[in-house]
């Protein structure tokens, strides 16, 4: 079982951290993001891959990373390198699966999932966040995320995601969209947890150990930000809709939507 | 007594909010910064002026705002309208002062000191800082600010400033030098706030009344950050070092320095 997310967002975003967040992993040393983020001059496609027990089940997760994304004077085109990876993997399967003599499992290393990571300005969506998302909406599922959610207060959180909800809108993105759910009772939490997009992530690589319980907080001289605790930000909701619940049709809308598209305007043209 | 005061960095820094907070004014109001920063393809400088009257002195405080900067996904030379803004008042003031008959005083707009916000990113100065203090600090007094400094703890804060302190002594950048003190107790107070170089500001809109005191705070789940707390940023050190002792130095180096500088070249090519 593959999965394959891959992280978007510029420099200093809290991306590593969340990563490890997510998983609970040390995936991103403390030391190894601060080197590999100064001074990049072109955009970079890392991928790392790590073996995870999710429900029993045994994940390959494979995280792409993509440093050098936004952080340069001039980001014209910054989105290049990463179209072309998400193509070149869609192109690889479109191979393995038309081999005469094929494989029974052919490698998916197909982006089932984007991440992007949004600054918290407070505002709206950036110029650079637009441009990204309607160039890459319609080549893979894009889950966007505010980055660093405790930097806005819950009246500026609400305001700015209700600011960026009507960008998306305007612009005509296409979000991927959280499936309806059989059960009646998880369709009700899955439109609680769906009503927050975008989600308002906070991440750590730092553990509290409050008696038997470890949590992951920030430590600020004015108060504490537990990341699991559902008033301080939607990390919960994201992870639930993310890990708990959406990997399957994450790589099926990968698969019959985006791998199609790609499949029909390679073979027509 | 004029004062002229530049404010540069990139949008949902909390600028203008900051300024608010300093002056302890509504310069900018709070619908009318979100609608002036959407979408901006170019930098335009808009100068606002106020009446303040501070230790019993009339001052005439100039805000030079930049919107637009570093907001595009090209930013490319950004930086040539803030050149050229500066440069044409050092121009007038040139033209001014060299007339045969001229006034006794001469109308001041020369930018007398530049606040540049940092992205808290938590790792190093980006590209676009590094590329804009190389080019404006031999033109215009720099005091460069880390913006949102609640988005840090104080751990990351410490690293922060070390790290960009590192590319400023490496890329060779000469920031305003704020002045010994005559007074030996004085001199101590200013050596502390010296060390908190670059300043770590947070700023707010929102007030809250405790008894007959009023301090403008951000109240978060977690926690209140009260903005003229010192262990919760170095707003108090700021406002301490610019309004309150530094003003007339900041003009002194502006009329002896960085003017002077221009008009030897300009006199000279
Ligand atoms: N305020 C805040 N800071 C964070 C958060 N997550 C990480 N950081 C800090 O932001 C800085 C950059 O984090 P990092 O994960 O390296 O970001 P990346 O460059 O996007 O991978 C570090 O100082 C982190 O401790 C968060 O959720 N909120
Ligand atoms: N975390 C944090 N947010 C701030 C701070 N100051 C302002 N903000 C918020 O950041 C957003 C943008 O502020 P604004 O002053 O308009 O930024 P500008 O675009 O740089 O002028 C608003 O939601 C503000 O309430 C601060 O010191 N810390």
């Amino acid at each position: 079982f593959e999965f394959n997310l891959m992280v978007v967002g510029q420099s200093g975003l809290g991306k590593s951290t969340f990563i490890n967040t997510l998983f609970q992993t040390e995936l991103y040393g403390q030391d190894f993001p601060s080197t590999v983020h100064r001074k990049k001059k072109t955009v970079s496609i890392d991928s790392s891959s790590i073996l995870l027990k999710e429900k029993g089940v045994q994940l390959r997760l494979t995280i792409v990373d993509t440093p050098g994304f936004g952080d340069a004077v001039d980001n014209s085109n910054c989105w290049q390198p990463i179209i072309d990876h998400i193509d070149s993997k869609y192109e690889e399967y479109l191979n393995a699966e038309s081999r005469v003599i094929r494989k029974a499992h052919i490698n998916d290393n197909r982006v089932h999932c984007c991440l992007y990571f949004i600054t918290p300005t407070g505002h709206s969506l950036q110029a650079l966040d637009i441009e990204f998302m309607k160039r890459l909406h319609d080549r893979v599922n894009i889950i966007p995320v505010i980055a660093k959610a405790d930097t806005l207060t819950s009246e500026e959180l609400r305001l700015f995601k209700k600011s960026i909800m009507q960008d998306i809108t305007n612009e005509k993105m296409k979000l991927y969209e959280f499936p309806e759910c059989d059960d009646d009772d998880e369709n009700k939490l899955t439109k609680i947890y769906k009503d927050k997009v975008p989600f308002a992530v906070v991440g750590s690589n730092f553990i509290l150990e409050k008696g038997n319980k470890r949590t992951r907080v920030r430590q600020y001289a004015w108060g504490i930000v537990d990341v699991e605790d559902e008033v301080h930000s939607d990390f919960i909701a994201l992870r639930s809709m993310l890990i708990r619940t959406n990997l399957n049709d994450l790589r099926d809308v990968t698969h019959n939507i985006h791998y199609e598209n790609y499949r029909y305007k390679k073979l027509s043209s």
